[in-house]
């Protein structure tokens, strides 16, 4: 990991949390 | 009323497809299937037609007793009425910001409302701090906390256009226009799929488009 040139948002956006495609598996 | 008067009654009371198709980007067709892809996550725990939280964690994590900051706040939005249940149309109408054909406006305000963590109408330096947190530790990451900051910092410094320390809403729509992969994570491209994805409801459907 590069701390500093790394997007907060970027990051956060990995999140499995924010990931509703499992909503759509079996 | 062939269609209607057979086929809307397996929907929820007082929530009409044609409404709801009317409201969103979802054809008849579509909320039809999306009542069955509800139908089958409101009913893994508690038959009741209502997404409970554990439902929703089980269906996000195969684990119902797992969560984190994100589901939470993903959870709190679907759950427009507060009420700590997903009812039909709260998830319908939800999900239609995650549509490929809705607009980019509305997937800005939603990315913003969840990342608002505290409802103060700004996303805070302290909010970004904590969320930035919350991911390093679910990917298990040993950052430091004077690495975690050089983050936060850098972001704000890129988004936090007026310097006071939080972010706007108008700063949010600046910095997404000039990250556009920020909204990525808005997009969920099944739901442009949702009759091939939900091919049982096609079978036995007789509701036009």
């Amino acid at each position: 990991m590069a701390p500093v040139t790394m997007n907060a948002f970027e990051l956060i956006s990995t999140s499995q949390g924010l990931n509703l495609s499992s909503l759509f598996e079996k | 009323g062939c269609f209607r008067s057979t086929k809307t009654s397996k929907l929820p009371r007082g929530e009409d497809p044609i409404v709801l198709a009317s409201e969103t980007p979802f054809t008849v067709n579509e909320i039809e299937a999306l009542h069955d892809l509800f139908k089958k996550l409101s009913s893994t725990i508690v038959d009741d037609d209502l997404i409970h939280k554990e439902e929703f964690q089980l269906a996000l994590f195969s684990n119902s007793s797992k969560q984190n900051l994100f589901s939470n706040r993903v959870f709190d939005l679907f759950d427009a009425k507060h009420n700590g249940v997903i009812e039909f149309g709260e998830f319908v109408r939800s999900l239609s910001v995650f549509h490929p054909y809705a607009s980019e406006q509305d997937k800005i305000t939603f990315a913003f409302r969840l990342y608002d963590l505290r409802q103060t109408g700004y996303i805070e330096r302290v909010e970004l701090k904590e969320m930035v947190v919350a991911i390093l530790s679910e990917l298990d990451s040993t950052l430091t906390d004077e690495a975690v900051d050089s983050i936060v910092d850098k972001t704000m410094i890129e988004a936090d256009l007026n310097g006071d320390g939080r972010i706007d809403p108008e700063e949010w729509k600046d910095f997404v226009t000039k990250n556009p992969s920020l909204l990525k994570n808005m997009t969920l491209p099944y739901l442009k799929e949702l009759t091939l994805a939900f091919p049982s409801f096609v079978l036995h459907t007789e509701v036009p488009d």
